[in-house]
């Protein structure tokens, strides 16, 4: 579903340049969910913002659905964004002037086309959000914020999920349940989710859990437990 | 060295309205470590703001260092909270513009002074963030920068340390050396920290633990173990 061959990433030039991606394979499974774990700074939202296209490497090739992202400009790298790809971004990056619904549902409504009401009802009430989607990100608490980056991740049914850090600021119970609805998507809905956290347990909702170190993969974990 | 007293904040009016904070009574005591857990909408962010005077009660009194917040004008509470208080915000709040190290150095020399620099030095490399800090904040990693957060808070060296999350983007060994840090800030300088966080294992580090659900501490723990 998604792949990088070779892929590095260089920020910055000279003596300050920092290779944040230092030569990385992965292959993401179609209907499979990965996680990867890695300290702060080992390259894991690099790693989720080239594989997605958000980000292009330095060197090496990215690919979803069998394409290129290389050689696509950039209207149709948007396209094949907006219509295969979701993006839970690790600080959110909701729109501060749109409601959570309008968030939520802002990538198909750019495609001109309208959510599944019966799936973005069911996301949305399992999230615990369905009372809160008519106010803007500067009215809700940080876990809401956070649940509504995922469902609009989710709502579109994208082919891939790239989830950076979905849990973070949430409680046990909230996180739980974002980590059902992904499991969810990928079991009865076939989409590939790739996941970064830092977190053990969540790791182990996964089908196998990569190590991401300096740049590198430096381990791998199938059928992980906590 | 901080408290609240009859503590009630209603966000908005009408029927939307929201009473995020129901009646809340808490005292800080000085040099004392206090955990706050709940779950994701349950007041903990707005009871740390208004116990730090960044927002206002709509009933009930809060105070720091003896002084009732709702009695100092602006300029008075703005100085204030620069001298006494240190917070670590859970959107982490640094200036886009700045680095790190300006971003930690500023609640200082906003008041005329210097950091300490064996504490900036000790503070910044525990963290492991000394060699990002001249890069802005566009330029970090997540976890780096909810480290720098962390810094700017402890450098100062204030009375009273209010952590909104403060590791919910760290791995586990980052997030360790985050509370060792506020650790000594209490067992050593005897400064008051009160920190809000999702993970039973950070909040185990505190002195006590207590829960809020639907705006009121429905429970504590002293001593708590994981
Ligand atoms: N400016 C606002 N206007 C309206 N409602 C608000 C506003 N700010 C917060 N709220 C609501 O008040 C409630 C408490 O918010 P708060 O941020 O204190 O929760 P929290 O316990 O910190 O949650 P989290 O764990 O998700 O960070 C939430 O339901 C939130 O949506
Ligand atoms: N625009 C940039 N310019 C320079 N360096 C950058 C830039 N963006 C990221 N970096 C650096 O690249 C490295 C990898 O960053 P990345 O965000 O991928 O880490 P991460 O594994 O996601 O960390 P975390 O767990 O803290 O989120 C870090 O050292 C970071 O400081
Ligand atoms: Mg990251
Ligand atoms: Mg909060």
């Amino acid at each position: 579903a998604a792949s990088v061959s070779g892929a590095v990433k260089v920020y910055g030039k000279g003596n300050t340049s920092v290779r944040a991606l230092d030569g990385v394979d992965l292959v993401l499974p179609r209907g499979g969910f990965t996680a990867v774990m890695g300290p702060s700074g080992s390259g894991k939202s690099t790693l989720m913002h080239c594989m997605a296209g958000l980000d292009t490497l330095t060197e090496g090739s990215a690919q979803i659905g069998g394409e290129r992202l290389e050689t696509l400009k950039d209207a149709a790298l948007t396209k094949l964004r907006r219509r295969k790809v979701g993006f839970i971004f690790q600080a959110f990056n909701l729109i501060q002037t749109l409601t959570g619904r309008e968030n939520i549902e802002l990538p198909l409504r750019l495609d001109g086309e309208k959510p599944d009401a019966k799936w973005f009802h069911e996301v949305v009430s399992r999230l615990g959000i369905e009372d809160r989607l008519d106010h803007t990100p500067t009215e809700l608490s940080g876990g809401q914020i956070q649940r509504v980056a995922v469902a609009r991740a989710l709502v579109s049914r994208p082919d891939v999920i790239f989830a950076d850090e979905p849990t973070g600021n949430l409680d046990t119970t909230s996180g739980a349940e974002v980590l059902a609805l992904m499991r969810a998507a990928v079991d009865e809905y076939g989409q590939t989710i790739v996941m970064v956290t830092h977190d053990p347990n969540s790791a182990s909702v996964a089908d196998r859990v990569l190590f991401l170190f300096d740049g590198r993969i430096v381990d791998s974990i199938e059928e992980p437990t906590a």
